[in-house]
C-alpha cells in the first residue's frame, strides 16, 4: 500500500535537509 | 546524513520533517511537517497509515543511491518530479526496502475491497453545487466522503465553474478551474498578484478502470448534500 503526500510540501523540506 | 524524517505524529498522522539544522519551522514556531493524505475508515477503525514507520527504518534517506542503479536516490526522483510538475510523493509500504516516487496524479483513493453507494455530493470548492456520485461507503479523507464522477458530470463542474469564474462577484481564484486534456481532468487554481496572472496547475484526474473520476479526493471537501 502507498502512503501519498503532495510534492510541493515534501520538496522544499527535502531540500532544506539536503542543503543544511 | 541529509534525510527526512518518517514518523506518526500525536494525532495518528503519518508525517514527513526535514532533519537539516537549523530545523524547519511553520510560521507558528513548530516544526514544519509534511501530512501524509489518505483514508480513515471508522467502522474498522482503519486507516491508509497502518503500516506506519517502523522506528528503525523511519529515515528516508535522501542521496543513497541502491545497490540498482536504475532506482534514483529520493532526493532526485523529488527534484525530477517537481521538474515534470507532478504533484504527489507516494512511499509503497508495502515490502522493504520501500519504493518510492512522484505522480501527476494519484492512482489510489480507497483499497480494492470498497463498496461504492449513490449519492449527491457538494463541496465550498464548488460553491456547494450538488453533483450526482458514488462514494465509497464509510470511508473519509479530507474531512469528507470520497467520490467519484461520470464524465458527463465533471463535464457539467468544468460549465459551473466557467461561470462562477466568470461571474463579476467571483475574486479572481476563488474558485478552481478544471479542464479536459484529452480523457483527464486538469485542475487549476488562477493565481493573481498585483503584476502578475498565472494559472497554477494542482492536480490531475485520470478516469479509472470504470471510466470514472475521483475528482477533488484529498484535495476538496465533499460532504453529501
Amino acid at each position: 500500500s502507498k502512503l501519498w503526500w503532495r510534492l510541493s510540501e515534501v520538496s522544499p523540506l527535502a531540500e532544506h535537509a539536503v542543503h543544511t | 546524513v541529509a534525510a527526512l524524517i518518517w514518523e506518526q505524529d500525536e494525532t495518528g498522522s503519518e508525517t514527513l520533517r526535514s532533519n537539516g539544522s537549523p530545523g524547519w519551522h511553520d510560521e507558528t514556531g513548530q516544526l514544519h511537517r509534511a501530512h501524509a493524505l489518505t483514508w480513515q475508515h471508522p467502522a474498522s477503525g482503519t486507516s491508509g497509515v497502518h503500516d506506519h514507520a517502523d522506528p528503525y527504518r523511519n529515515l528516508v534517506l535522501l542521496k543513497v543511491r541502491r545497490r540498482d542503479r536504475s532506482i534514483h536516490p529520493v532526493i532526485d526522483t523529488i527534484r525530477y518530479g517537481v521538474k515534470r510538475k507532478h504533484h504527489w510523493f507516494w512511499i509503497d509500504t508495502g515490502r522493504w526496502p520501500y519504493a518510492y516516487g512522484t505522480a501527476d496524479h494519484r492512482g489510489e483513493i480507497v483499497p480494492a475491497e470498497a463498496t461504492w453507494i449513490r449519492s449527491r455530493v457538494e463541496a465550498p470548492a464548488l460553491e456547494r453545487l450538488p453533483y450526482p456520485a458514488v462514494i465509497a461507503e464509510g470511508y473519509f479523507g479530507a474531512d469528507g466522503v470520497l467520490p467519484r464522477f461520470t464524465r458527463d458530470t465533471v463535464t457539467g463542474m468544468i460549465s459551473d465553474l466557467d461561470e462562477l469564474n466568470s461571474h463579476p462577484a467571483t475574486m479572481p481564484g476563488e474558485f478552481p478551474t478544471v479542464a479536459f486534456h484529452g480523457d483527464i481532468a486538469v485542475i487549476s487554481w488562477q493565481q493573481h498578484s498585483l503584476s502578475d496572472e498565472r494559472v497554477l496547475e494542482i492536480d490531475r484526474c485520470y478516469p479509472d478502470a470504470e471510466g470514472l473520476y475521483a475528482i477533488g479526493a484529498y484535495q476538496w471537501t465533499w460532504s453529501i448534500t
